[in-house]
């Protein structure tokens, strides 16, 4: 059975993307079959695995207000396994242009699990990445999602906005969505240099106890270039500390969904 | 007469708020009275500053949905010439709860023109601190102000999203606000043992030319630590490369600030 798996978290700039396209592709290669959904209108998931998104009119934009559907718009990567749904720009449309339906924060799970039903075995995993907000699109995938994974950013700012995203994936649970669960937080762009990037692990792991998976994803500069390779950084680099976490980090979400 | 700038950009994580709190320090301690505009329902700029935003009922919410005056909600801050308008999440509910009203792009600058006929020697420079997002409090922004700052963090996804950002601006140029103009684009967390950073650099300096300050803020934890005590960098640490940096760049915006 498909699991659908958001990435999310409303500060910006904490390894969203880059978490779901090395988990995404470190699955891939060990030979699940993934799909990425792009849920942010800078599309950055998109060209960080080396598609084009300018002037593109089959993405999960046209998916959302229904002229395409699901199956037309998967694409192919450059990694075996691993399909996309794109994004760009189009989709910061959405909010406005839905603003009467009071149905919208459904529209995602009502075209995924259509395609689902028809589509049953063709992923294992479904990862969608999420934009720096709690708005509309993020609601959109906190309601299709059996489950969340939430990158934590080893910052101050970061720390202190877990709370609001906690409360808000509550209210999601309560009124939209009660199978809803976090897999897990995971601790990004630590950097062994800044004692604050301890204070906060120390502080996450008292606080959220397992919940906090045991590998953290180190500050690497490889990380940032990739992007501009348009490939994940276990293609580009595979033996920097940054694909070495991913890599760990993927075996550890493997074991941990044998008991889920 | 009191300039109003924002500071503006809707990828994530790029320095906005750190760009917001240390222009605005450095300014006040060269005792130009500043005023910061937290329009962020993060709050990044409100907590980064010393303040507690949590149950506030005297935030830019209350101004903007016309429960308070703008003058009744104005805080210093523990730094003299400082102050400081805070937001706290229920700010995100704005965009939702106007939803009908053809002029909510219009309301901050009703309000805070409406603030300013009253005081017009109160406050020399006014910084908006943007969310994230091209949405409504990023255009309520674009709309009341004078001219923008764009931080631009030296790595792939923020150098990807500048042609979108530029678009959008330029839209509101043409629509809303025909006196808006960009001052500059600052780089920002430039990482020095990263190529990927000189070649965003060399890239924007090509593309954009002057229009690229001087001044570039490197990558410097103290910057990140600086938040989680309530303070700028400036005051936390004021000899390290970050403080220098934005003491720096202070003065370049001041020099630039007498052609203008
Ligand atoms: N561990 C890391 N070390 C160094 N750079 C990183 C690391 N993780 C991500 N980056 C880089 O940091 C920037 C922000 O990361 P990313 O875009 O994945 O965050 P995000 O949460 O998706 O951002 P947004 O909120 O804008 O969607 C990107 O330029 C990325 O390449
Ligand atoms: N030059 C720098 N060196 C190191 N850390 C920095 C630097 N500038 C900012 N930071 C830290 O990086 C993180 C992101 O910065 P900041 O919050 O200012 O960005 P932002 O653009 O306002 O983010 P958002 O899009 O979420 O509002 C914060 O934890 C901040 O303290
Ligand atoms: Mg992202
Ligand atoms: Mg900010």
């Amino acid at each position: 059975k498909t699991k659908i798996i958001s990435v999310i978290n409303q500060k910006g700039g904490v390894g969203k993307t880059t978490t779901v396209i090395n988990l995404a592709a470190g699955l891939a290669m060990q030979n699940k079959k993934v799909l990425v959904i792009d849920l942010d209108p800078q599309g950055n998931a998109t060209t960080g695995l080396g598609l084009s998104n300018i002037d593109s009119k089959d993405t999960i934009y046209e998916v959302l207000i229904g002229s395409k559907e699901f199956k037309d718009v998967i694409k192919n990567t450059n990694i075996d396994n691993l399909k996309i749904v794109s994004a760009n720009v189009e989709l910061s449309g959405l909010e406005v242009e839905t603003a009467g339906d009071t149905k919208r924060a459904f529209f995602l799970k009502d075209k995924l699990n259509h395609f689902l039903e028809a589509n049953q075995n063709k992923f294992s995993y479904i990862f969608v990445d999420c934009p720096p907000s709690l708005s509309l699109l993020t609601v959109m995938a906190l309601v299709v999602s059996h489950s969340l994974i939430v990158p934590l950013q080893t910052e101050f700012f970061a720390l202190e906005g877990l709370t609001q995203l906690m409360k808000t994936i509550e209210r999601i649970k309560d009124r939209l969505n009660s199978d809803l669960s976090i897999r897990g937080i995971l601790l990004t762009m630590f950097d062994k240099r800044n004692k604050l990037s301890s204070q906060v692990e120390t502080e996450s792991r008292n606080y959220f106890k397992e919940k906090v998976y045991n590998t953290v994803i180190p500050r690497n500069v490889r990380l940032s270039e990739a992007p501009s390779h348009g490939m994940p950084v276990l293609v580009y680099d595979k033996n920097c500390s940054g694909s070495k976490s991913y890599f760990n980090f993927t075996d550890e979400f493997i074991n941990q969904d044998k008991f889920l």
